[in-house]
């Protein structure tokens, strides 16, 4: 009983650590390590390696209880619309590059949408992509209304029979209002363009963040309901923890993880290898 | 807030008559759950809780009638102690053109730093050049072109390496008479060994007056990974932390000072290029308490 006892404290506790350093916050760290409590007997808390397991299988419970949306083409050939949003320099606009290749590696005929018309080159950047992927730029003029280029672009996916939209916004700051009505007003816009067409909005997350990308991902759902997240930039250290407390909290699942600047740096997200990776 | 829970902690604590060293612990407790809520990394918090203990478990703390109110001004001392007391200027050679070199991760907000740099510098009476050293991003040259053209800075643009363009650049700045030059370089990771070694090349060509990391508010548990990294491989002379007009609590600025023991020199607080301010601890220090 005594060995039990020494061995489960510290163990317990570099297990917490470990999970505040991969960004999954000190309270569902806790929660984790408090349900590892109820789950295992005195005992098993001594084995290491049983007591790891047993935390990624609630890490993973929380991660498998969404699942992505489909992708593919949509069978009524409707353009299926891809709404990208999220805060300042999280990969929007590189992911949608990343995106669009892959769409048309399968076969897809991808439109974009330069909906950011405010930061500078944000355009310019759109188009250096569309030409590297082959998919048609759908743009204004820098300052235009976000919202005119999106309606835009709805009219040119139908008009030109393309089996994907994908929609580029400015990056923002979930507490600024003005522009978070401007992104309900671009939601607006494509609902009521395409009601019922098959419509995602992904909040573009970089990996890096801290707790605060929760309450993004509130602001940001509150907002347009999101339907998939994308983990940009887990080609660095960081461990992107936050998206289990986003996936516990807000049930929105992850669509893929960015990996790199390149063309084909975007995977498809497997919670197995998301959940390994915390533990190495 | 701290203080509040605080409040509570000692509350339930003092109806066991005088409070002791040990109720203390109870108290930290909640000063480490509130620095970790506020993405101060985990190490960080270790130590800097054990500053507060020291303090903590002394009669100002001990003896007085609010003693929760006496842990949260303690931990906000501490904070401010850390943060840096002391204003820290840019440094500035007078007689050949200095550079002040921007690093930092992907979308931190170096570029637009760079130019937000540039308007500082012209109100302070120098003549900036905007180094345009990113020659990887799409369309990251045409980015900072348009930053400078709006504040009438002027931008050089190279062709070859970054490397290249920053050994040109100084050619031109010596002829045009422009001080400083500013180097906006490209986001790279800490860990990407090739692209650190281009700015550690940079460096030893460049002699920068001044190495800034652009560091983003809202970064978690990762900052002290990137931070130390960074200055080891280049001796940062500095920090600017970006997106403090959000509500990330901004943690990242406990450990990147805490680690790395170089100062913030400024914040990032907007888009628009006024929104530039010099770091404030005592205001740091607030916000991470929440
Ligand atoms: N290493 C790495 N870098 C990435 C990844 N995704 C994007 N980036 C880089 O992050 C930086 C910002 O990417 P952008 O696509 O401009 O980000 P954004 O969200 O569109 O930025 P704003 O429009 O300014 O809000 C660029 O340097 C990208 O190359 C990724 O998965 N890994
Ligand atoms: N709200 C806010 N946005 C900022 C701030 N600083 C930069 N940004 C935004 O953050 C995004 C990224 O800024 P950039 O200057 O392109 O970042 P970068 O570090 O040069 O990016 P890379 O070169 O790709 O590594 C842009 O949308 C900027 O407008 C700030 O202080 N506040
Ligand atoms: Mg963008
Ligand atoms: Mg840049």
């Amino acid at each position: 009983l005594f060995a039990a006892n020494a061995g489960s404290a510290p163990t317990l506790e570099a297990l917490e650590e470990l999970l505040i350093a991969a960004d999954l916050g000190p309270i569902v760290a806790g929660q984790i390590i408090a349900a590892l409590h109820q789950r295992l007997g005195r005992r098993d808390l001594k084995e290491l390696r049983h007591v790891e397991e047993t935390v990624k299988e609630e890490i993973l419970s929380v991660l498998k209880a969404t699942t992505p949306p489909p992708l593919s083409a949509d069978p009524d050939a409707r353009p299926r619309v891809f709404l990208f949003l999220g805060v300042n320099g999280s990969g929007k606009t590189t992911t949608i590059g990343k995106f669009a290749k892959r769409l048309i590696d399968e076969g897809g005929k991808v439109i974009v949408a330069g909906a950011d018309t405010f930061r500078a080159a944000a355009i310019e950047q759109l188009q250096v992509w569309g030409k590297r992927v082959g998919a048609h730029v759908v743009c204004h003029q820098a300052g235009a209304d976000p919202s005119a280029v999106v309606f835009d672009a709805l009219q040119a996916a139908v008009a030109r029979q393309a089996t994907h939209l994908l929609i580029d916004t400015a990056g923002r700051l979930h507490t600024k209002r003005n522009l978070m009505e401007e992104l309900k007003k671009i939601h607006r816009v494509i609902s009521r363009q395409m009601p019922g067409a098959p419509y995602e909005r992904f909040m573009v997350l970089d990996a890096t963040s801290g707790l605060n990308a929760l309450a993004q991902a509130r602001e940001f759902h509150d907002a347009v309901g999101l339907t998939g997240l994308v983990l940009t930039k887990l080609d660095g250290t960081a461990k992107g923890g936050i998206v289990v407390a986003i996936a516990q909290h807000l049930k929105v699942p992850i669509a893929f993880v960015g990996l790199g600047e390149g063309l084909d740096d975007l995977q498809p997200f497997s919670p197995e290898a998301f959940t390994d990776a915390l533990f190495v | 807030g701290l203080a509040e829970r605080l409040a509570l902690v000692f509350k339930r604590l003092r109806g066991h008559g005088r409070l002791t060293e040990e109720n203390i612990i109870e108290a930290l407790r909640e000063v480490r759950l509130a620095l970790l809520e506020a993405d101060v990394n985990f190490k960080v918090v270790k130590g800097f809780i054990e500053r507060v203990r020291e303090r903590a478990v002394g009669r100002e703390v001990l003896e007085s009638l609010t003693p929760g109110q006496q842990v949260v001004k303690v931990v906000y001392e501490e904070l401010v102690g850390v943060l840096g007391s002391t204003r820290v200027p840019l440094a500035y050679a007078q007689d050949s053109p200095s550079a002040l070199m921007l690093v930092g991760l992907h979308g931190s907000g170096k570029t637009t730093t760079a130019a937000k740099l540039g308007r500082w510098l012209l109100s302070e009476g120098r003549s900036p050049l905007l180094v345009a050293a990113d020659q990887t991003r799409p369309a990251a040259r045409e980015q900072l072109q348009i930053l400078g053209n709006s504040l009438g800075l002027p931008v050089f643009v190279g062709t070859g390496t970054s490397l290249q363009v920053c050994q040109e650049s100084r050619a031109v700045a010596k002829e045009r008479g422009h001080n400083p030059l500013i180097l906006d370089t490209s986001g790279r990771l800490h860990v990407d060994e090739p692209l650190m070694q281009e700015l550690v090349a940079i460096k030893q060509a460049m002699c920068p007056a001044e190495i800034l990391m652009v560091a983003d508010a809202m970064t978690g548990q990762d900052a002290v990974n990137s931070a130390l990294r960074f200055d080891a491989d280049l001796g940062l002379t500095g920090f600017v932390l970006t997106k403090l007009d959000g509500d990330a609590r901004g943690g990242a600025a406990l450990s990147i000072r805490s680690v790395t023991g170089k100062p913030i020199k400024f914040v990032g607080v907007g888009e628009k290029l006024d929104a530039l301010e010099p770091f404030h601890p005592d205001r740091m220090a607030s916000r991470i308490l929440g």
